[in-house]
C-alpha cells in the first residue's frame, strides 16, 4: 500500500526540497521504494539530484500530453526514482484552472504508478497556491518542515486552515504526519524558544528527529547528491535516516 | 523624484522581507521617506514591525475598495509608513487578472502618493506570479537579495528572463539596481565559493555591502523591531545601514 506524503511549507526556505531529496534518500536506503515528484516550477529536486529537467516533466503530465510513466527518471539511488519539473509548471497553474476537476489531476495521474512503490513525496512550491492544492489532494499526509525562526512559525497556522480546507472538500484522509524542526542551531534561545512553542501548541504531532543546521545540507546539492552519498557521517545524513527510521517505526 | 524599488528573488527564504524592512529602517534613519508595500500574501514585512494586518491592505487597494493613502500606516519610525497585505492578496491573484491593465494597477496606485517619499521598497513573494509582475511593472529597479547557497544561485538566471520580459513589455526603465548577498557565512567554503561565483558572472552588479548571517537579524522580528532598533551594534544592523549608504552614494 503505497503513502503519498507532501512536503509543504508557504513559508520560503524552510527546507521543504531538502527534506524531500534527503528523506527520500534515506527511506531508499532503508529499501523502501520511492517516488519523488518535483511539484515546484523551481524544479530544485531534480537539480538537487543533478537531473536536468528536459521534457517530459510534471507540466506535460499535467496537461495530458504525456503519461507520469513516461516523465519518471531514474537517479543515482536504484530504490529512488524522479518526476522533474521547470519553469513551464507555472504555465500549468493558469492553463488547468478552470477545467473540470483540475484539482484531481496530480491525483489521477499517480494512480497510475502507485503499485511500483511503498513511498511518493511531493516537493511543494513555497505557495497555497494550485499546485500546492493538486498536492494536497493527492497526499495521503502532508509532512511540514518547519524552520525554527520567528516568520515561519507565524505562517504555521494558515498552512493548517488550507489543509483544514482542502479536508474538507478534496481530501478527507489528509492528515498531518507531523512537523519536522529544521535548520536548528542549538546555540541561539530563537531557535530553543520557537522549538518548546511548537511543541507546546503542537503536542504529539512534531517529530523526535530534529534536523539542525549543517552546512554538508547545504553542499550536497551543488554536487548533485544527497547528503548521504555526499557525507553520511554528517549530522545532516544522520538526521535523516533518523527521520526515516521513525516514519517507518510510527503509525505516521 | 521618488525611487521605487522591488525586492524580489523567487527563491524562498533568501532574505527579501528582512532586507526590505531593515533597508527601510536603515534608510528612514538617514532621514529619507520611505514606503514599505508588502505585496506577499504572507505578510511579513507589517508582521516584522509588529503591524496588524487589518483591511484596508494592499487587497483593498489592488481591487478598487480603497485608495493607497487609506491603506499607508504609520510603524515605530518617523520616516517609515507600511500598506500591509494578508492571505486576501491570493484572491487578487485570480480576481484581477484578465481586466485590463491589471499588471499596472499597483503602478497607477502608487502614482498619487509618490510625491511623499523618496524611496518605495515593495517586498515581493517567493514567486514570478502577478504579484511579483505587478511589483516589477511599478518599479525602477530591482534589489536582489542572494542566499549564498547553491539553489538560490541556479534561480538567479530564471529571475533576470523574467525582469527582461517585464523590461520589454511593461516597464522599459526596468533596471537591476544591484544584488545583495545575504545570509553569508565566512566560515564556510561554500558561501566564498558562491560569492565569487556571483561577482565573477555579475561583475559590478553586486553590492559591495555583504549582509553577514546574524541571529539578531532573525530575533528582530519576533519583537516587532527593526534591526537598528533592537541591537543597533549588531552586524546585522550594521550591514543594512551600510547597504543604505552605499546605495544613496552610488548611482543605484
Ligand atoms: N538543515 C540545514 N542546514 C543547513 N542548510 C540547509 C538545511 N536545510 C536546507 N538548507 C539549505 O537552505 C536553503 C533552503 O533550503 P530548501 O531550498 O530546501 O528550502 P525550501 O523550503 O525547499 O525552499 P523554497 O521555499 O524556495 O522551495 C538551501 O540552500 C538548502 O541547501
Ligand atoms: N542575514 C541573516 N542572518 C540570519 N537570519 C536571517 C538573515 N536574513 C534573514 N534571516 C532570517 O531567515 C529567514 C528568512 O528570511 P526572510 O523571511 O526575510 O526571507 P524571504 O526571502 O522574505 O522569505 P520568503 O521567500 O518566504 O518571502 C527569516 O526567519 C529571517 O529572520
Ligand atoms: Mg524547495
Ligand atoms: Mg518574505
Amino acid at each position: 500500500m503505497v503513502r503519498t506524503i507532501a512536503i509543504a511549507n508557504q513559508k520560503g526556505g524552510v527546507g521543504k526540497t531538502t527534506t524531500a531529496i534527503n528523506l527520500g534518500a534515506a527511506l531508499a536506503a532503508l529499501e523502501r521504494r520511492v517516488l519523488l515528484v518535483d511539484c515546484d516550477a523551481q524544479g530544485n529536486a531534480a537539480r538537487g539530484l543533478g537531473i536536468d529537467p528536459e521534457p517530459p516533466t510534471l507540466y506535460e503530465v499535467l496537461i495530458g500530453e504525456a503519461t507520469l510513466n513516461q516523465a519518471v527518471r531514474p537517479t543515482l539511488m536504484a530504490c529512488l526514482e524522479i518526476v522533474p519539473s521547470s519553469r513551464t509548471l507555472v504555465g500549468a497553474e493558469v492553463e488547468f484552472v478552470g477545467l473540470d476537476g483540475w484539482q484531481r489531476r496530480l491525483r489521477s495521474a499517480l494512480e497510475h504508478v502507485a503499485g511500483r512503490y511503498d513511498t511518493i513525496l511531493l516537493d511543494c512550491p513555497p505557495s497555497l497556491g494550485h499546485l500546492t492544492v493538486n498536492a494536497l489532494a493527492a497526499a495521503d499526509g502532508v509532512l511540514v518542515p518547519l524552520q525554527c525562526e520567528y516568520f515561519a512559525l507565524e505562517g504555521i497556522k494558515e498552512l493548517l486552515q488550507t489543509i483544514q480546507r482542502v479536508q474538507q472538500n478534496l481530501n478527507p484522509e489528509l492528515h498531518v504526519t507531523g512537523i519536522l524542526l529544521t535548520m536548528y542551531d542549538e546555540r541561539t534561545n530563537l531557535a530553543r524558544d520557537v522549538a518548546r512553542e511548537v511543541r507546546t501548541h503542537f503536542s504529539g504531532q512534531v517529530y523526535d528527529t530534529i534536523v539542525p543546521r549543517n552546512v554538508r545540507l547545504a553542499e550536497a546539492p551543488s554536487h548533485g547528491l544527497p547528503v548521504l552519498n555526499y557525507d553520511i557521517r554528517s549530522r545532516g545524513a544522520q538526521a535523516y535516516l533518523a527521520l526515516a527510521r521513525e516514519m517507518l517505526a510510527g503509525a505516521v
